[in-house]
């Protein structure tokens, strides 16, 4: 059976022949590696989320990096063109991933990327809503989740403040915005699904 | 693999990151 992994992580997306399941799974995890790497970078910048313990730290990341990413990534996804550039700057229309296999997943992220893109959040605004999304206390193996609360709590006060300070015309946007969590939830199941799908036996 | 996270290896790249492993840095 031919091994697609039509991820926008994937520097080599198309199918590869010459290539066995292990080398074509390898390519593509050192094509997501430094995306990871930088979501743990990102992580170590929010302040606190160093003092929690270093099995906590692990948790949320292992569990939240596919929801930062696509936050992060959202703007590739052009709702518009009905396209999706991937990290390697190549472009791909909808129809053709959906002819490699994503079907209702890319559906779905382009329904996100649109509602997301609709808010017009800034960079800082972006950036503090990633670390709310990233700091969650109902992470299945957290261990003080407590601590994990009180860090969320402070971070969610300072994206309200934010949003508030940059449109305080408009109230329901920080509303909006933290309504596209539960989206990301269902987002990470359903790309949970399509990656155990792919396992290596 | 129970887990999409394990399949991935995603805990080893996250933790070795976690510790600032200087060996998988390009510089």
């Amino acid at each position: 059976k031919d091994i697609v992994l039509a991820c926008p992580m994937n520097m080599c997306p198309q199918d590869e022949p010459n290539k066995t399941p292990q080398e074509i799974w390898e390519d593509f995890s050192l094509s997501f590696t430094p995306a990871v790497r930088e979501v743990v970078e990102f992580a170590k910048h929010i302040p606190g989320f160093s003092a929690l313990s270093e099995n906590d730290q692990v948790t949320l990341l292992k569990a939240g990096t596919f929801e930062v990413l696509m936050v992060r990534f959202a703007s590739l996804f052009n709702v518009k063109e009905q396209t999706v550039t991937f990290i390697s700057g190549a472009t791909y229309s909808l129809e053709a991933l959906k002819g490699m296999g994503m079907g209702g997943l890319l559906d779905t992220m382009f329904e996100f990327s649109e509602k997301l893109n609709s808010l017009e959040l800034t960079a800082e605004e972006l950036g503090l809503f990633t670390a709310v999304v990233l700091v969650s206390a109902d992470r299945s193996g957290i261990e003080n989740i407590n601590s994990v609360d009180l860090l969320q709590e402070s971070l969610i006060r300072a994206l309200r403040a934010l949003v508030s300070k940059s449109d305080p015309c408009d109230a329901s946007r920080f509303t909006k915005l933290l309504l596209k969590m539960p989206d990301l939830r269902t987002l990470n199941n359903m790309h949970s699904e399509k990656l155990l799908s792919f396992r290596i036996d | 693999f129970s887990d999409p996270a394990s399949n991935l290896g995603l805990e080893d790249i996250i933790r070795k990151a976690l510790m600032g492993n200087l060996e998988e840095r390009p510089e």
